[in-house]
């Protein structure tokens, strides 16, 4: 039964196991060497090991196979994407919308096909692509060692001889890593209110650019109040907790649905009411 | 007075808890 070792590839895929996925789409591949959820998860797999040619070579055959199966499109178009041919991923992921509106794997690559269209944030799509890979025990080892190079950093301030060049370093590191946990919701934000780009949205990500941007605009306007009025600094309080408070918001709609999406608006609500209720007592 | 040091606690705790969200976020993320 190739499509059990379709799902075991599936289930490892989603557990980040690339080299596990890769091994049971290719025993499955084994029974049914045309088998389309074996051959798309080769290729995704293929693509996080960084064997893109191979990857290409299997989603042109499974293609050829059959055209008008959507979520090939979309895994052709996720190829050409991470091969930088940005024209040719937007003809797949525009198909496989065609076969299928309601693929969402094509519509996020059609979303970061247009995002790589501006020079910015082809950088940036190519790091999260980069952190993407990463299997969640590198990811927090990046987490844990960042924070303890930071301490490291703060000791070494203590020197007067050092501190020119420390804290420009751990101004630096903040801001990466505020950068790193809002750059995808900032650039979901340009899309929303961006004419064409609002229709590559799905809804999720459409009420996630409204929550996080919401957020922000009232740190803006209060951040730029501050200036004006003078002795103001209930607004330089009100900027820095609705503007930090995108961060918890930002994560709502990356959890999935059911309980950790309700448990992660939970923490972003009670954040909420503890940081305006500070600033109100303020 | 009371009140602004309760205030001020609750802006720590703010500030701290957007930092424990986002280990809580990245366990919840898919």
């Amino acid at each position: 039964q190739p499509e059990v070792y379709g799902t075991i590839a599936a289930a490892e895929f989603g557990r980040r196991e690339w080299r596990r996925a890769l091994e049971a789409a290719e025993r499955g591949l084994a029974f049914d060497a045309e088998h389309v959820t074996c051959n798309n998860l080769r290729a995704m797999a293929l693509v996080r090991l960084g064997r893109k040619s191979e990857a290409g070579a299997t989603m042109d055959a499974t293609l050829a196979r059959d055209p008008h199966d959507s979520v090939s499109h979309a895994n052709m178009g996720w190829t050409k994407l991470e091969q930088g041919e940005r024209k040719e991923a937007m003809a797949h992921f525009r198909e496989a919308l065609r076969i299928d509106p309601g693929n969402g794997w094509a519509r996020s690559g059609l979303v970061e096909a247009i995002k790589a269209g501006n020079p910015v944030y082809a950088i940036m799509l190519k790091y999260f692509l980069w952190m993407g890979k990463l299997s969640s025990r590198t990811m927090w080892m990046i987490v844990l060692g960042g924070y303890v190079a930071y301490r490291f950093l703060r000791q070494l301030a203590a020197d007067p001889r050092w501190t020119p060049w420390v804290i420009p370093l751990i101004i630096a590191y903040v801001g990466f890593v505020l950068l790193s946990w809002l750059a995808a919701p900032l650039f979901d934000l340009a899309l929303f209110l961006h004419p064409m780009g609002k229709h590559a949205l799905d809804d999720d990500a459409r009420t996630r650019a409204a929550l996080v941007g919401g957020a922000l605009g009232l740190a803006l306007v209060a951040g730029g109040l501050s200036f004006v009025v003078s002795d103001s600094y209930q607004l330089v309080i009100l900027a820095l907790v609705s503007g930090v408070l995108s961060i918890p918001l930002s994560a709502i709609h990356v959890c999935a649905e059911g309980w950790p999406r309700r448990a992660m608006a939970g923490i972003a609500g009670a954040l909420a009411a503890v940081g305006f209720s500070a600033w109100i007592g303020l | 007075s009371a009140a602004e040091t309760l205030s001020l606690a609750a802006l720590i705790l703010f500030f701290l808890g957007i930092f424990v969200s986002q280990f809580a976020a990245n366990w919840l993320a898919t």
